[in-house]
């Protein structure tokens, strides 16, 4: 089964 | 205030079509460097970022920054009354309700204005860092897009793997797998813009939901390459450069086993 991430995982909010 | 002409209406065409199946609303940011659009699909996978700097418009000027939240889908229809060759000139105030577009054709013989309402978006701006990526693939845009579209008839997601070797891609779906490898071919006969080049520091492999990817590719005829940029379990960047003008970038967070 694969998950699919966040890009607000990696990046922050400015 | 804010006023830009630009020579090739047609541009601003491509660069919503590269967009317009991602995002539904989104706030252009005018200011002295240009105009900007910075966001995410709904559900936070992808990221777009647009820059169309000013020296890529025949006029432009802007006093201050002013971020104009438009509607993707409204603006589309309002662009689309736009000939593919007429010239656009964006304009609006310092706090805008509207901002008008002047469409005149390539002979002068016909002026429309269209002016159409903003909205207030929440700002929802990441920090992307600046990064030196482990692998960069820049390959014919064309074979990209139709990689992407081929991989998406067998499967959902899509296995990039960066060697020296070349660019290798899976997929598995319910009939079966796909394997596609892209070598690079600089020495060849071949326009720079067909080649395929790969620079990496080390190998690089990842998965990623080929629906977004395929969405990306809609920004294939803003330019005749494209540009991957993969770094080990952090998003790809797949880059469209504008000639003289900026780029279209999307970021995607990849897909992990569970």
């Amino acid at each position: 089964q694969e998950m699919q991430l966040r890009l607000d995982s990696f990046f922050s909010f400015s | 205030m804010f006023e830009a002409r630009l020579l090739q209406g047609g541009l601003l065409k491509k660069v919503l079509d590269s967009i317009k199946d991602i995002i539904t609303e989104g706030n252009f940011d005018c200011s002295p460097n240009g105009l900007s659009l910075q966001a995410m699909d709904s559900s936070h996978v992808s990221l777009i970022d647009i820059l169309l700097e000013s020296e890529g418009f025949e006029h432009y000027r802007c006093d201050r920054n002013i971020p104009m939240g438009l509607n993707i889908t409204n603006l589309v229809k309002m662009i689309k009354c736009a000939g593919s060759e007429d010239i656009v000139t964006i304009k609006c105030e310092d706090k805008p309700d509207n901002v008008t577009f002047l469409f005149e054709s390539k002979d002068n013989d016909k002026i429309s204005d269209f002016e159409m309402k903003t909205m207030t978006i929440d700002d929802e701006h990441l920090l992307v860092p600046d990064q030196t990526y482990t692998a960069v693939v820049k390959m014919p845009s064309a074979e990209f897009q139709r990689l992407c579209r081929d991989m998406a008839a067998i499967g959902d997601t899509v296995n990039i793997s960066v060697t020296k070797e070349g660019v290798r891609f899976s997929t598995t779906g319910d009939m079966g797998t796909a394997n596609i490898t892209v070598r690079p071919n600089p020495s060849g006969d071949q326009k720079e813009e067909e080649r395929t080049e790969v620079q990496i520091t080390e190998p690089v492999s990842a998965g990623f939901a080929l629906r977004y990817l395929n969405s990306f590719t809609k920004a294939t005829p803003l330019s005749p390459t494209v540009t991957l940029g993969m770094v080990p379990n952090l998003p790809i960047v797949v880059e469209y450069k504008i000639a003289d003008m900026g780029h279209v970038r999307y970021y995607l967070a990849p897909k992990i086993e569970d």
